[in-house]
């Protein structure tokens, strides 16, 4: 089972349309292995990206070497399947 | 024993809990509820919708489907709080005695079933069909960019590794060809509705081109309403408007080829979050999400019934 430890969500805000080009050149790097949950699109929009552990030091180093700003929306990802899980499995059980 | 008031609905399910529940409605009330099965899944998994009618034959009707990709379970498990609605709703809420005394009601709860069980027992995250690409290490196609409207333009990709994968050709998806196959046997559905999450938006078509739909105007303005309505109950902003205007473009989209079908109103929901939780929507919002989307269901099935075509 995909086990999600370290993986982080963050919440990009690209500033104008290069922002935006920079994080589509990011979407490029398959060895990155990120998953868009809502992909870069044009400014006014947000961009969400869940980032593997391995691979969270160089994007944030990349967002910030491009001025581009980001947030946590998720801070480990796999907290919150475990979250899910165990309410599911307390359902079981009511 | 499991029955329709002791299911659990604030709580998130998996493939096996949900056909059961569905097998659940269908007894319960055998004479407003049947199970049908539209087709099987890549991996064989029986692929069932939910029949609400009153009688009448080829009555006009109204479909709703949830979970087309399969890590959106805040839809599915909406879709059961929507059946069992309908169920409770005929003969005792004016509104829906009133659609179904008019219209059928088709609702596909888990419409990706082999996505659906892969995010219960693989990868929580997996969003696409679980078919293999010859040629290619990565599996899946995604169900929204399959289908034969604007299939291949801009707007999704060609690379099996993409989340937004098209697929070799448009319906190639057994999961798209089987609902594709009932549209068209049917051939009487006046109202489409898709739902996804997350983002909080109500669109309409098109998304593979900027070219306007000849009813957007309509389309527009009904979705105002049924955007004000769903507000109404917790406060829930949405945005709404046309695929290619509110987000982007999409190409190969469901809703799109349900419109150039004729079924003018045809409807995407993306329901919560704005981004706080995204996929990962705490159960406890199950029940307020569902709620708060079925009025604005309603008030497009209602308009729907006013207004033949």
């Amino acid at each position: 089972t995909e086990n999600f430890v370290g993986h982080q969500v963050l919440r990009i805000s690209a500033a104008d349309e290069a922002q935006v080009d920079k994080v589509k050149d990011l979407e490029e790097l398959e060895d990155l292995q990120l998953d868009f949950w809502r992909a870069p699109v044009h400014p006014e929009l947000p961009i969400d990206v869940r980032v593997p552990f391995a691979s969270l030091q160089g994007v944030k180093v990349y967002l910030e070497s491009h001025d581009i700003d980001y947030s946590i929306m998720i801070e480990d990802l796999q907290e919150l399947v475990d979250e899910e899980q165990l309410h599911m499995s307390r359902r079981h059980f009511m | 024993p499991l029955s329709i008031e002791t299911f659990n609905y604030a709580s998130y399910h998996n493939l096996d809990e949900i056909y059961d529940f569905m097998d659940l409605l269908a007894a319960e009330k055998p004479s407003l509820v049947s199970k049908i099965q539209i087709g099987r899944s890549y991996e064989g998994r029986p692929i069932n919708i939910l029949k609400f009618s009153t009688g009448g034959v080829k009555r006009p009707a109204i479909w709703i489907d949830t979970g087309i990709h399969s890590r959106e379970w805040v839809t599915q498990a909406s879709g059961i709080v929507f059946a069992k609605k309908l169920l409770d709703g005929y003969g005792k809420d004016a509104s829906v005695t009133s659609i179904l005394d008019h219209f059928d009601i088709f609702l596909e709860i888990v419409t990706n079933p082999d996505g659906f069980a892969f995010t219960h027992s693989k990868n929580r995250m997996w969003r696409k069909t679980r078919s293999i690409n010859s040629g290619s290490s990565c599996v899946g196609v995604d169900p929204n960019r399959n289908w034969d409207a604007g299939f291949g333009v801009a707007g999704s990709s060609g690379n099996p590794c993409s989340e937004t994968y098209r697929g070799p050709r448009a319906n190639s998806e057994p999961e798209v060809k089987a609902i594709v196959d009932f549209v068209k046997s049917h051939g009487n559905i006046k109202a489409f509705v898709s739902i996804h999450s997350y983002s909080q938006l109500l669109l309409y078509p098109f998304g593979y081109t900027s070219k306007k739909a000849a009813d957007a105007q309509e389309l527009d303005a009904l979705a105002k309403k049924a955007v004000d309505a769903l507000s109404s109950l917790h406060g829930t902003q949405y945005k709404y408007g046309s695929i290619i205007t509110t987000i982007y473009q999409a190409s190969g989209g469901t809703i799109d080829w349900t419109y150039e079908q004729g079924i003018k109103y045809s409807y995407t929901f993306e329901l919560r979050d704005t981004g706080r939780y995204g996929f990962m929507l705490p159960a406890s919002q199950i029940i307020p999400t569902a709620e708060e989307t079925w009025l604005a269901l309603k008030v497009i099935m209602e308009h729907t019934r006013d207004h033949p075509y």
